[in-house]
């Protein structure tokens, strides 16, 4: 089972 | 104020057509080096950065910074209204709330005329460090297209394992399996077929397939595409234009 990540938690948003 | 010119406007338009699936509104900063974009999709999946320098353009003129607030889907709208080998100018005032494009045939002897209205954007930027990626491997950008088509015939997710042998793609769905596996290889008539692999140690990453094909849009605006993956990180996508790119950063699936 595998879960799709967000480029939100790998870079920060500014 | 802006004013930038293409000789054909089909530049744009596939520029326009490889990244509208993906954002709604954005912000396209302007400045004497040329236009650029950085946008995240909705779901925040995949960021869209494209470059388009100004030596890209037959002419170009940008005094000042300006940034122009556009609905793509209302971009690709009017530059449906081009054909392809237009030449087709963009022009905004200082602090104008307006894009104005005019498209004209070779001969001068039709020129049409948009105005597009911009918007204030009030948008999220990634600050994004520079990386060494683990493996880097850059093909045939149709190859990749191709490849990833056939695959999402039977899985909404692809594996890429990127070795020293090769890259290998791979799908499991209800009804079965698929894979392709590529070799490093050098063609030398056709150098666009060629894959090269640079691999620091060997990556796995899996990505949603629906997503890697609004990627691949961008295929008709290059030959060959770079893909960089480090394990556990999201990929950077590159398709390199005359000058500029538009580049792709794409989170990974992560196992439980």
């Amino acid at each position: 089972q595998s879960n799709q990540s967000t480029l939100s938690s790998f870079f920060k948003i500014s | 104020m802006l004013e930038a010119k293409l000789d054909a406007a089909s530049q744009l338009k596939k520029i326009v057509e490889a990244i509208r699936d993906m954002l709604g509104e954005c912000n396209i900063e302007c400045n004497e080096t040329g236009l650029a974009l950085q946008s995240l999709d909705k779901s925040h999946i995949v960021l869209v950065s494209l470059l388009l320098g100004s030596d890209g353009f037959s002419e170009y003129r940008c005094d000042r910074g300006v940034t122009l607030g556009l609905n793509i889907n209302s971009l690709a709208t009017v530059l449906r209204c081009a054909n392809n080998d237009d030449i087709l100018t963009l022009r905004s005032e200082d602090r104008a709330n307006e894009l104005i494009l005019t498209f004209e045939d070779s001969k001068a002897d039709r020129i049409s005329e948009f105005n597009l209205r911009l918007m204030d954007i009030d948008q999220e930027y990634l600050a994004i460090p520079e990386t060494e990626y683990a493996a880097t491997v850059v093909m045939s950008a149709a190859v990749l297209q191709r490849t990833l088509r056939d695959l999402s015939a039977l899985s909404e997710a692809v594996t890429i394992e990127i070795d020293k042998e090769g890259i290998r793609f791979s799908a499991e769905g209800d009804l079965g399996k698929g894979s392709t596996h590529f070799k490093p290889c050098v063609d030398m008539e056709n150098a666009e077929n060629s894959i090269n692999i640079t691999l620091s140690e060997p990556v796995s990453l899996s990505f949603n397939l629906q997503y890697f094909s609004n990627i691949t849009k961008a295929s008709s605006l290059s030959s060959t595409v770079t893909l960089q993956m480090t394990a556990g990180m999201p990929a950077q996508i590159e398709y390199k234009l005359p000058s500029g790119h538009v580049r792709y950063y794409f989170a990974p699936k992560i196992e439980d």
